[in-house]
Protein backbone atom coordinates (compact mmCIF):
# COMPACT_ATOMS: atom_id res chain seq x y z
CA UNK A 1 0.00 0.00 0.00
CA UNK A 2 1.43 3.85 -0.90
CA UNK A 3 1.44 6.33 2.14
CA UNK A 4 2.45 10.20 1.51
CA UNK A 5 3.11 10.35 5.08
CA UNK A 6 7.02 10.33 4.80
CA UNK A 7 7.18 13.17 1.82
CA UNK A 8 4.23 15.61 4.10
CA UNK A 9 7.23 15.06 6.61
CA UNK A 10 9.89 15.51 4.43
CA UNK A 11 8.40 18.98 2.94
CA UNK A 12 7.63 19.62 6.65
CA UNK A 13 11.19 19.39 7.24
CA UNK A 14 12.18 21.37 4.54
CA UNK A 15 10.09 24.86 5.46
CA UNK A 16 13.21 25.76 7.14
CA UNK A 17 15.12 28.74 5.27
CA UNK A 18 18.16 26.72 4.52
CA UNK A 19 16.18 23.87 2.85
CA UNK A 20 14.48 26.74 0.53
CA UNK A 21 17.73 27.99 -0.01
CA UNK A 22 20.12 25.57 -0.02
CA UNK A 23 22.34 27.40 2.71
CA UNK A 24 23.01 24.78 4.97
CA UNK A 25 26.03 22.40 5.68
CA UNK A 26 26.64 19.82 2.71
CA UNK A 27 26.03 17.02 5.45
CA UNK A 28 22.59 18.62 6.24
CA UNK A 29 21.28 19.73 2.57
CA UNK A 30 22.24 15.72 1.47
CA UNK A 31 19.75 14.28 4.36
CA UNK A 32 16.95 16.98 3.23
CA UNK A 33 18.04 15.50 0.02
CA UNK A 34 17.57 11.61 1.19
CA UNK A 35 14.08 13.00 3.00
CA UNK A 36 12.60 14.00 -0.29
CA UNK A 37 13.82 11.02 -2.11
CA UNK A 38 12.39 8.74 0.95
CA UNK A 39 8.93 9.99 0.35
CA UNK A 40 8.64 9.68 -3.04
CA UNK A 41 8.44 5.81 -3.21
CA UNK A 42 5.55 5.76 -0.90
CA UNK A 43 3.79 8.37 -2.57
CA UNK A 44 4.70 6.49 -6.16
CA UNK A 45 2.73 3.29 -5.03
CA UNK A 46 -0.37 5.68 -3.77
CA UNK A 47 -0.71 7.46 -6.94
CA UNK A 48 -0.17 3.78 -8.99
CA UNK A 49 -3.27 2.47 -6.74
CA UNK A 50 -5.00 5.37 -7.25
CA UNK A 51 -4.17 5.47 -11.04
CA UNK A 52 -5.15 1.22 -11.03
CA UNK A 53 -8.35 2.06 -8.90
CA UNK A 54 -9.67 5.34 -11.31
CA UNK A 55 -8.72 3.63 -14.49
CA UNK A 56 -9.39 -0.01 -13.38
CA UNK A 57 -6.64 -0.93 -14.86
CA UNK A 58 -3.62 -2.74 -12.87
CA UNK A 59 -0.33 -1.70 -14.81
CA UNK A 60 3.31 -1.93 -13.42
CA UNK A 61 3.58 2.29 -13.37
CA UNK A 62 6.95 3.40 -13.58
CA UNK A 63 7.88 7.29 -12.79
CA UNK A 64 10.50 9.12 -13.84
CA UNK A 65 12.20 11.47 -11.80
CA UNK A 66 14.91 12.24 -13.63
CA UNK A 67 13.34 13.76 -16.89
CA UNK A 68 15.00 16.98 -16.90
CA UNK A 69 17.71 15.66 -17.79
CA UNK A 70 16.35 13.32 -20.33
CA UNK A 71 16.32 10.27 -18.69
CA UNK A 72 13.90 7.70 -19.00
CA UNK A 73 14.23 3.73 -19.45
CA UNK A 74 10.71 3.32 -20.33
CA UNK A 75 10.32 5.36 -22.97
CA UNK A 76 14.13 4.89 -24.45
CA UNK A 77 14.06 0.80 -24.28
CA UNK A 78 10.27 0.25 -24.93
CA UNK A 79 8.83 0.00 -28.30
CA UNK A 80 4.90 0.28 -26.69
CA UNK A 81 4.05 2.38 -24.00
CA UNK A 82 1.35 3.99 -21.69
CA UNK A 83 2.07 8.00 -20.58
CA UNK A 84 -0.18 9.02 -18.40
CA UNK A 85 -0.79 12.38 -17.79
CA UNK A 86 -1.96 13.99 -14.21
CA UNK A 87 -3.17 17.72 -14.18
CA UNK A 88 -3.45 18.93 -10.48
CA UNK A 89 -5.26 22.04 -11.58
CA UNK A 90 -8.85 22.97 -11.33
CA UNK A 91 -8.64 23.32 -14.93
CA UNK A 92 -7.95 22.03 -17.94
CA UNK A 93 -4.37 22.49 -19.34
CA UNK A 94 -2.47 21.63 -22.90
CA UNK A 95 0.89 20.55 -21.94
CA UNK A 96 3.63 19.46 -24.71
CA UNK A 97 4.59 16.03 -23.39
CA UNK A 98 8.52 15.55 -23.77
CA UNK A 99 10.20 12.11 -23.28
CA UNK A 100 13.78 10.72 -24.35
CA UNK A 101 13.51 7.78 -26.91
CA UNK A 102 15.22 5.70 -28.97
CA UNK A 103 15.49 6.69 -32.67
CA UNK A 104 12.84 5.91 -34.94
CA UNK A 105 9.37 6.72 -35.86
CA UNK A 106 6.44 7.01 -33.37
CA UNK A 107 2.79 6.84 -33.59
CA UNK A 108 1.09 8.97 -30.66
CA UNK A 109 -3.07 7.80 -30.03
CA UNK A 110 -4.82 10.08 -27.73
CA UNK A 111 -7.62 8.40 -25.02
CA UNK A 112 -9.92 8.21 -27.83
CA UNK A 113 -7.65 6.22 -29.69
CA UNK A 114 -7.11 8.89 -32.30
CA UNK A 115 -3.42 9.39 -34.29
CA UNK A 116 -2.28 12.77 -32.63
CA UNK A 117 0.60 14.48 -34.63
CA UNK A 118 3.88 14.01 -32.72
CA UNK A 119 7.90 15.03 -33.25
CA UNK A 120 11.41 13.61 -32.54
CA UNK A 121 13.55 15.79 -32.26
CA UNK A 122 17.46 15.43 -32.02
CA UNK A 123 18.63 16.82 -28.89
CA UNK A 124 22.68 18.54 -30.27
CA UNK A 125 25.32 16.27 -28.93
CA UNK A 126 26.94 19.68 -26.93
CA UNK A 127 23.87 19.75 -25.06
CA UNK A 128 23.71 16.09 -23.83
CA UNK A 129 26.81 13.79 -23.68
CA UNK A 130 25.27 11.59 -26.25
CA UNK A 131 23.22 12.09 -29.51
CA UNK A 132 19.55 12.24 -28.00
CA UNK A 133 15.87 11.74 -29.48
CA UNK A 134 13.06 13.39 -27.84
CA UNK A 135 9.43 12.44 -28.56
CA UNK A 136 7.35 15.21 -28.34
CA UNK A 137 3.34 15.25 -27.98
CA UNK A 138 0.66 17.76 -26.99
CA UNK A 139 -1.54 16.59 -24.45
CA UNK A 140 -4.87 17.90 -23.19
CA UNK A 141 -5.71 16.97 -19.57
CA UNK A 142 -9.26 17.43 -17.48
CA UNK A 143 -9.13 19.77 -14.51
CA UNK A 144 -7.92 17.63 -11.57
CA UNK A 145 -7.74 14.77 -14.09
CA UNK A 146 -5.89 12.70 -16.24
CA UNK A 147 -5.66 11.30 -19.84
CA UNK A 148 -3.81 8.30 -21.21
CA UNK A 149 -1.71 8.10 -24.32
CA UNK A 150 -0.58 5.07 -26.05
CA UNK A 151 2.71 5.30 -28.04
CA UNK A 152 4.20 2.47 -30.25
CA UNK A 153 7.71 2.81 -32.34
CA UNK A 154 7.07 1.79 -36.10
CA UNK A 155 9.61 -0.91 -36.05
CA UNK A 156 12.54 -0.59 -38.61
CA UNK A 157 10.72 -2.66 -41.33
CA UNK A 158 7.13 -1.42 -41.18
CA UNK A 159 9.94 1.72 -41.01
CA UNK A 160 11.20 0.42 -44.83
CA UNK A 161 8.04 -0.50 -45.90
CA UNK A 162 6.07 3.22 -45.43
CA UNK A 163 9.47 4.98 -46.98
CA UNK A 164 8.53 2.24 -50.35
CA UNK A 165 4.81 3.59 -50.13
CA UNK A 166 6.01 7.27 -49.78
CA UNK A 167 8.64 7.04 -52.77
CA UNK A 168 7.20 8.62 -55.97
CA UNK A 169 6.91 6.15 -58.71
CA UNK A 170 8.88 7.73 -61.69
CA UNK A 171 12.76 8.49 -61.10
CA UNK A 172 13.21 12.41 -60.60
CA UNK B 1 20.99 35.50 -42.66
CA UNK B 2 22.21 37.95 -40.45
CA UNK B 3 19.33 36.59 -38.20
CA UNK B 4 17.80 33.57 -36.76
CA UNK B 5 13.85 33.03 -35.81
CA UNK B 6 11.86 30.97 -34.22
CA UNK B 7 8.06 31.94 -33.85
CA UNK B 8 4.59 30.33 -33.64
CA UNK B 9 1.23 32.28 -34.25
CA UNK B 10 1.91 34.34 -30.77
CA UNK B 11 5.56 34.51 -30.60
CA UNK B 12 8.66 35.66 -32.54
CA UNK B 13 11.92 35.06 -31.14
CA UNK B 14 15.03 36.68 -33.28
CA UNK B 15 18.10 36.06 -32.16
CA UNK B 16 21.80 37.41 -33.66
CA UNK B 17 23.69 35.03 -35.98
CA UNK B 18 26.83 36.57 -35.41
CA UNK B 19 26.78 35.83 -31.59
CA UNK B 20 24.05 33.40 -31.21
CA UNK B 21 22.35 35.51 -28.73
CA UNK B 22 18.57 36.75 -28.36
CA UNK B 23 18.04 40.10 -29.37
CA UNK B 24 14.66 40.51 -29.88
CA UNK B 25 11.02 39.23 -28.85
CA UNK B 26 7.53 39.91 -30.82
CA UNK B 27 4.04 39.79 -29.27
CA UNK B 28 2.29 39.25 -32.70
CA UNK B 29 -1.06 38.88 -31.17
CA UNK B 30 -0.80 42.24 -29.33
CA UNK B 31 1.82 43.97 -32.09
CA UNK B 32 4.59 44.38 -29.19
CA UNK B 33 8.27 44.49 -29.93
CA UNK B 34 11.53 44.57 -27.50
CA UNK B 35 14.77 44.30 -28.24
CA UNK B 36 16.17 41.87 -25.40
CA UNK B 37 19.09 40.84 -24.77
CA UNK B 38 19.81 37.82 -22.55
CA UNK B 39 22.87 36.61 -21.76
CA UNK B 40 24.88 34.69 -18.78
CA UNK B 41 27.18 36.93 -16.07
CA UNK B 42 29.08 35.88 -12.88
CA UNK B 43 30.24 38.31 -9.77
CA UNK B 44 33.43 38.03 -8.59
CA UNK B 45 32.25 36.89 -4.87
CA UNK B 46 33.97 38.80 -2.05
CA UNK B 47 36.17 37.26 0.29
CA UNK B 48 36.24 40.47 2.22
CA UNK B 49 37.82 43.58 1.96
CA UNK B 50 39.10 47.28 3.26
CA UNK B 51 35.90 48.57 3.68
CA UNK B 52 34.41 45.10 5.06
CA UNK B 53 35.56 41.91 6.60
CA UNK B 54 32.36 40.16 4.60
CA UNK B 55 33.02 37.41 2.67
CA UNK B 56 29.98 35.97 0.10
CA UNK B 57 28.90 32.87 1.44
CA UNK B 58 25.81 30.43 2.28
CA UNK B 59 23.77 33.03 3.86
CA UNK B 60 25.46 36.83 2.02
CA UNK B 61 25.44 37.61 -0.85
CA UNK B 62 28.83 40.50 -1.58
CA UNK B 63 30.24 40.75 -4.95
CA UNK B 64 33.38 42.05 -4.55
CA UNK B 65 33.10 44.64 -7.79
CA UNK B 66 29.56 45.74 -9.02
CA UNK B 67 30.21 44.82 -12.94
CA UNK B 68 29.30 41.02 -13.52
CA UNK B 69 32.34 39.75 -16.05
CA UNK B 70 29.79 37.89 -18.88
CA UNK B 71 30.61 34.22 -19.23
CA UNK B 72 30.59 34.78 -22.97
CA UNK B 73 29.80 37.44 -25.42
CA UNK B 74 28.78 34.81 -27.90
CA UNK B 75 27.19 31.08 -28.41
CA UNK B 76 27.68 28.16 -30.47
CA UNK B 77 24.06 27.58 -31.44
CA UNK B 78 22.14 24.78 -32.74
CA UNK B 79 18.81 25.35 -34.58
CA UNK B 80 16.12 22.85 -34.41
CA UNK B 81 12.18 23.38 -36.38
CA UNK B 82 9.31 21.26 -36.30
CA UNK B 83 5.95 21.18 -36.23
CA UNK B 84 5.48 21.06 -32.68
CA UNK B 85 8.76 23.08 -31.42
CA UNK B 86 11.41 25.70 -32.44
CA UNK B 87 14.06 25.70 -30.64
CA UNK B 88 17.77 27.27 -30.35
CA UNK B 89 20.37 25.31 -28.49
CA UNK B 90 23.03 27.71 -27.18
CA UNK B 91 26.21 26.83 -25.60
CA UNK B 92 27.92 29.20 -23.72
CA UNK B 93 30.94 27.42 -22.11
CA UNK B 94 31.64 23.98 -21.07
CA UNK B 95 29.69 24.80 -18.17
CA UNK B 96 26.74 27.13 -18.95
CA UNK B 97 24.42 26.61 -21.82
CA UNK B 98 20.50 26.92 -22.29
CA UNK B 99 17.86 26.27 -25.22
CA UNK B 100 15.36 28.81 -25.69
CA UNK B 101 12.38 26.87 -26.82
CA UNK B 102 9.01 27.98 -28.26
CA UNK B 103 5.89 25.21 -28.09
CA UNK B 104 3.30 25.67 -31.09
CA UNK B 105 0.25 27.02 -29.47
CA UNK B 106 2.70 28.78 -26.31
CA UNK B 107 2.16 32.58 -25.74
CA UNK B 108 5.97 32.17 -23.90
CA UNK B 109 9.37 31.37 -24.76
CA UNK B 110 10.63 28.74 -22.31
CA UNK B 111 14.63 29.05 -21.35
CA UNK B 112 16.42 25.66 -20.54
CA UNK B 113 19.46 26.44 -18.38
CA UNK B 114 21.73 24.10 -17.54
CA UNK B 115 24.99 25.85 -15.51
CA UNK B 116 27.78 23.84 -13.54
CA UNK B 117 30.05 22.65 -12.76
CA UNK B 118 31.48 26.30 -12.29
CA UNK B 119 35.03 26.40 -11.88
CA UNK B 120 37.02 28.55 -9.76
CA UNK B 121 40.13 27.29 -10.33
CA UNK B 122 41.09 30.79 -10.70
CA UNK B 123 40.28 31.01 -6.77
CA UNK B 124 37.39 33.37 -7.11
CA UNK B 125 34.10 32.45 -5.83
CA UNK B 126 31.51 32.92 -8.37
CA UNK B 127 27.88 33.78 -8.64
CA UNK B 128 26.05 33.07 -11.48
CA UNK B 129 23.06 35.57 -13.23
CA UNK B 130 20.75 35.08 -16.58
CA UNK B 131 20.39 39.00 -17.25
CA UNK B 132 17.65 40.47 -19.84
CA UNK B 133 18.35 43.69 -20.91
CA UNK B 134 16.17 46.07 -22.86
CA UNK B 135 15.81 49.65 -24.02
CA UNK B 136 12.52 49.90 -21.30
CA UNK B 137 12.37 52.81 -19.42
CA UNK B 138 11.14 51.42 -16.06
CA UNK B 139 12.47 54.74 -13.66
CA UNK B 140 14.70 52.80 -11.24
CA UNK B 141 11.76 50.43 -10.55
CA UNK B 142 11.11 46.31 -10.98
CA UNK B 143 8.36 43.90 -9.02
CA UNK B 144 8.55 40.60 -7.12
CA UNK B 145 6.65 38.09 -5.64
CA UNK B 146 5.92 37.66 -1.95
CA UNK B 147 5.40 33.83 -1.78
CA UNK B 148 3.39 33.80 -5.23
CA UNK B 149 1.02 35.59 -4.50
CA UNK B 150 1.53 39.54 -3.24
CA UNK B 151 3.51 41.40 -6.07
CA UNK B 152 6.09 43.99 -3.98
CA UNK B 153 7.47 47.23 -5.48
CA UNK B 154 10.90 47.72 -5.91
CA UNK B 155 12.69 50.73 -6.41
CA UNK B 156 16.73 51.24 -6.36
CA UNK B 157 18.21 51.63 -3.15
CA UNK B 158 15.19 52.39 -1.53
CA UNK B 159 12.76 50.98 1.57
CA UNK B 160 9.24 51.92 1.73
CA UNK B 161 9.49 51.68 5.75
CA UNK B 162 12.81 53.41 6.50
CA UNK B 163 15.64 55.81 5.20
CA UNK B 164 18.20 53.37 3.75
CA UNK B 165 21.96 54.01 3.93
CA UNK B 166 22.86 52.26 1.32
CA UNK B 167 25.98 50.37 1.42
CA UNK B 168 25.64 47.79 -1.20
CA UNK B 169 24.93 48.79 -4.41
CA UNK B 170 24.29 45.49 -5.91
CA UNK B 171 22.86 43.01 -2.51
CA UNK B 172 21.03 45.66 -1.31
CA UNK B 173 18.76 46.10 -4.10
CA UNK B 174 18.31 42.01 -4.68
CA UNK B 175 15.59 40.42 -3.59
CA UNK B 176 13.65 37.12 -2.90
CA UNK B 177 12.04 36.01 -6.17
CA UNK B 178 9.64 33.00 -5.54
CA UNK B 179 7.63 32.49 -8.43
CA UNK B 180 8.32 35.74 -10.75
CA UNK B 181 9.96 39.02 -11.42
CA UNK B 182 8.82 41.70 -13.73
CA UNK B 183 9.82 45.50 -15.60
CA UNK B 184 7.02 47.44 -17.14
CA UNK B 185 7.45 50.76 -19.02
CA UNK B 186 4.04 51.44 -18.50
CA UNK B 187 2.85 50.50 -21.50
CA UNK B 188 4.89 46.65 -22.03
CA UNK B 189 5.64 44.36 -19.98
CA UNK B 190 8.36 42.13 -19.42
CA UNK B 191 7.60 38.93 -16.60
CA UNK B 192 10.31 36.13 -16.15
CA UNK B 193 8.63 33.29 -14.12
CA UNK B 194 11.10 30.73 -11.84
CA UNK B 195 10.42 26.97 -11.37
CA UNK B 196 12.17 27.68 -8.03
CA UNK B 197 13.22 30.90 -5.30
CA UNK B 198 15.83 32.95 -6.90
CA UNK B 199 17.40 36.17 -5.82
CA UNK B 200 16.56 38.59 -8.20
CA UNK B 201 16.91 42.50 -9.00
CA UNK B 202 17.11 45.28 -12.05
CA UNK B 203 20.41 46.98 -11.23
CA UNK B 204 19.56 49.68 -14.09
CA UNK B 205 16.47 50.60 -16.19
CA UNK B 206 15.46 48.27 -18.74
CA UNK B 207 17.36 45.24 -16.79
CA UNK B 208 16.15 42.41 -15.13
CA UNK B 209 18.29 39.66 -13.55
CA UNK B 210 18.06 36.32 -11.43
CA UNK B 211 20.90 34.61 -9.47
CA UNK B 212 20.88 30.63 -10.91
CA UNK B 213 24.19 29.37 -8.98
CA UNK B 214 26.93 30.14 -7.21
CA UNK B 215 29.93 28.25 -5.82
CA UNK B 216 31.68 30.00 -3.21
CA UNK B 217 35.23 29.24 -1.41
CA UNK B 218 35.26 31.07 2.14
CA UNK B 219 32.87 30.72 4.63
CA UNK B 220 30.89 33.94 5.56
CA UNK B 221 31.16 33.41 9.38
CA UNK B 222 27.15 33.15 9.62
CA UNK B 223 27.14 30.04 11.09
CA UNK B 224 27.32 27.49 8.75
CA UNK B 225 31.51 27.33 9.23
CA UNK B 226 31.35 25.83 5.41
CA UNK B 227 31.71 27.56 2.71
CA UNK B 228 29.22 26.97 -0.23
CA UNK B 229 31.04 24.80 -2.50
CA UNK B 230 28.86 22.10 -3.53
CA UNK B 231 31.08 19.10 -4.65
CA UNK B 232 28.43 16.11 -5.69
CA UNK B 233 25.80 16.26 -8.57
CA UNK B 234 24.71 19.78 -6.68
CA UNK B 235 27.40 21.12 -8.74
CA UNK B 236 25.30 21.24 -11.68
CA UNK B 237 21.72 22.84 -12.14
CA UNK B 238 18.95 23.04 -14.90
CA UNK B 239 15.74 25.29 -14.48
CA UNK B 240 13.59 27.15 -16.23
CA UNK B 241 12.72 30.52 -16.33
CA UNK B 242 9.60 31.34 -18.59
CA UNK B 243 9.50 34.68 -20.23
CA UNK B 244 6.31 36.51 -21.44
CA UNK B 245 5.98 39.77 -23.38
CA UNK B 246 2.56 41.27 -23.43
CA UNK B 247 0.58 44.54 -22.86
CA UNK B 248 0.62 46.15 -19.02
CA UNK B 249 -3.38 45.41 -18.91
CA UNK B 250 -3.21 41.69 -20.29
CA UNK B 251 0.10 41.01 -18.23
CA UNK B 252 -1.19 39.72 -14.76
CA UNK B 253 -3.60 37.18 -16.23
CA UNK B 254 -0.89 35.61 -18.20
CA UNK B 255 1.79 35.23 -15.71
CA UNK B 256 -0.87 34.21 -12.87
CA UNK B 257 -2.56 31.35 -15.12
CA UNK B 258 1.06 30.35 -16.52
CA UNK B 259 2.64 30.58 -12.54
CA UNK B 260 -0.26 28.27 -11.28
CA UNK B 261 0.83 25.94 -14.18
CA UNK B 262 4.22 25.82 -13.27
CA UNK B 263 3.98 25.30 -9.23
CA UNK B 264 1.21 22.62 -10.16
CA UNK B 265 2.63 21.62 -13.12
CA UNK B 266 1.15 18.10 -14.68
CA UNK B 267 2.89 15.17 -13.61
CA UNK B 268 3.81 11.88 -16.39
CA UNK B 269 3.43 8.37 -15.10
CA UNK B 270 4.54 5.57 -17.51
CA UNK B 271 3.47 2.11 -17.75
CA UNK B 272 4.78 -0.69 -20.08
CA UNK B 273 1.67 -1.92 -22.38
CA UNK B 274 -0.44 -4.40 -21.35
CA UNK B 275 -2.52 -4.67 -17.92
CA UNK B 276 -4.94 -6.62 -15.92
CA UNK B 277 -7.95 -5.70 -15.44
CA UNK B 278 -8.64 -4.09 -12.23
CA UNK B 279 -11.77 -3.20 -9.70
CA UNK B 280 -11.73 -2.66 -5.96
CA UNK B 281 -14.27 -5.45 -5.13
Amino acid sequence: SGDSAPLKEAMAVLQHHDAVSGTARQNVVNDYARQLAAGWGPCEVLVSNALAQLSNNKQNFSFCRELNISICPVSQMSEHFLVTVYNPLGRKVDHMVRLPVSEGLFFVKDPNDKSISSNVVMVPSAYSKMYQWELLFPASVPALGFSTYSVNQVSSHNHQARNQLTRPRKPK
Amino acid sequence: SRVIVIENKYIRATFDSGTGLLMKIENMEQNLSLPVSQGFFWYNASAGDEESSQASGAYIFRPSVRKPMAVSHWAQINLVKTTLVQEVYQNFSAWCSQVIRLYEGQRHLELEWTVGPIPVKDDWGKEVISRFDTPMKTKGQFFTDSNGREILKRRDDYRPTWTLNQTEPVAGNYYPVNTRIYITDGHMQLTVLTDRSQGGSSLKDGSLELMVHRRLLVDDERGVMEPLLETNTGDKVRGRHLVLLSSVSDAAARHRLLAEQEVLAPQLVLALGGSSPYNSQ
